[in-house]
């Protein structure tokens, strides 16, 4: 089958947000990137796995000129929901490839994975879709991670 | 601006499998999705939020089908990397809206996870991107799930 990656990005301009503990039950999800909104911050990528016990985390990335105001309405809102506390990062970077048809190709991911890891880069957190495979690294390894993977995909 | 979400997706095929406990260091995404891979298995939604003390938990999605072997190739590698427990959940379905600069839209995921918070939904994972916003859902909310979010921003 031909190779689907059509791709590969890098975003060296972020800033990951984490707020942990949040309680699992609707609504908070939206409470929290409702106040978001309405302070016209634009979020990137949003990532929450599953609770356990009850309670999960939710990160997010936004630009990093919104840093301040983003720490400032999170902590707000946190403490509206009860939610424990919030965190950033801006140690990162984010890389991504983008295809179609991803998730019929079995592996697409692990070759990224590998890629990464035989430049002894940390994967920070992931998000994939059929379209797009996005990994946060190190921001030190950022520029190193988009030739690597370029290398393996696109040339 | 033009409204920029184009269509609202339901996958209801999809089973959720979490390994615990991963260590965040390089090579351990790797070596869980490449064991997968040579198994011939898709994955289709990946999720790593992140760590804490050194560790972080990895959640991907299999179509329904492939759930025992993936458990089994799962299991089997959570002991080589030294994982905590792997558990699966097929109580969920992927409801996803698509579009084109998300990002920019400050409040689109915001609205999304209103219209489910609305309908009393939890919503138990998230990833997103500026295509693609995708949340997991218990699966007997699904189909209501893909009414109100189309009903929201399709009609
Ligand atoms: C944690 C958060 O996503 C919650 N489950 C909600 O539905 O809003
Ligand atoms: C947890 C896992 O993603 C690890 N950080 C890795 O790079 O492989």
């Amino acid at each position: 089958e031909a190779p689907c990656v059509s791709g590969v990005t890098l975003n060296e301009k972020e800033v990951k947000i984490s707020i942990f503990r949040v309680l699992d039950r609707p609504g908070i999800a939206a409470k929290i990137f409702g106040s978001i909104a309405k302070n016209g911050i634009n979020v990137d990528m949003i990532v929450q796995n599953v609770s356990k016990e009850g309670y999960t985390d939710l990160s997010f990335t936004v630009s990093i000129d919104n840093l301040e105001e983003t720490v400032k309405v999170t902590k707000r809102i946190a403490l509206v929901i009860g939610a424990g506390k919030v965190s950033f990062d801006k140690d990162i970077a984010r890389v991504s490839i983008i295809g179609l048809g991803m998730q019929s190709h079995p592996g697409i991911a692990a070759r990224m994975f590998s890629v990464l890891a035989k430049n002894r880069i940390n994967i920070k957190m992931i998000t994939t879709s059929e379209i797009k495979i996005s990994t946060v690294v190190p921001k030190k390894d950022g520029k190193k991670s988009l030739r690597a993977v370029h290398k393996e995909f696109i040339e």
